[in-house]
């Protein structure tokens, strides 16, 4: 989906 | 990983190594609000309770122990070893006014309702306002070291630097994290009165001083 979390991000 | 939040996360590393060696070089903390400093190391031990059990990269891993390390070693040095350079009477926003919304924005806006989820929401936003104590003092005091206003400008470049990057990861990976992009946002838009100062005076060579 369009929306969800960037966990990968700092 | 794209080159804006490469280079966003680079700053951001900047930004505490101009930090330590503003501490080191003047050997005072002089200038630099404890409070922020505080909030700083609040939001990563918030944020990153999932180091032990989910892994990204060694790049991610490696960035989050930095930061969680870093920042509680600028507290000490201003807790302790530099104490008596730090002057608490011109340090005194009320942290309250940003713990109390950011938790209650982590109750109200989160991924999931978990214990980890509603403490990486709340990270999330009290990193937006934790710059605040700085630019207070910043406007109480009406003047800078250059080399502070080096590590601000460092840290509000990481957080601009972002925004390209949402942009970016919107196109190519049709993915946007709106409770990241608008509190980034917000964080971003907080610097835009210092960046002003910043490069109509440091960058031209003159002091760091707000009008009167």
């Amino acid at each position: 989906s369009l929306f969800a979390p960037a966990k990968d991000e700092l | 990983m794209n080159l804006f939040r490469l280079f966003g996360d680079l700053s951001h590393l900047a930004s505490i190594i101009i930090l330590l060696q503003k501490i080191r070089s003047t050997r005072s903390c002089r200038g630099i609000s404890f409070k922020t400093q505080a909030l700083y190391a609040t939001v990563f031990i918030t944020r990153y309770l999932d180091l032990f059990y989910d892994w990204v990269s060694l790049y991610n891993f490696t960035m989050k122990v930095f930061f969680i390390a870093s920042s509680c070693y600028i507290l000490y040095l201003m807790r302790y070893k530099y104490r008596p350079t730090h002057d608490p009477s011109i340090d005194t926003f009320r942290v309250e006014y940003l713990l109390g919304p950011s938790a209650v924005l982590a109750l109200l806006f989160h991924y999931r309702f978990t214990v980890p989820e509603v403490f990486w929401s709340f990270s999330i936003f009290l990193e937006a306002v934790a710059i605040l104590p700085q630019l207070f003092m910043l406007q109480r005091t009406g003047e800078a070291e250059t080399i502070t206003t080096h590590y601000l400008a460092a840290l509000g470049a990481y957080r601009a630097l972002y925004i390209p990057n949402w942009i970016y990861r919107y196109f190519t990976e049709d993915m946007v994290d709106p409770i990241a992009v608008t509190a980034g946002i917000v964080q971003t838009a907080l610097y835009l009165d210092f960046f002003y100062v910043y490069f109509t005076k440091v960058l031209q060579g003159q002091k760091f001083e707000l009008p009167a």
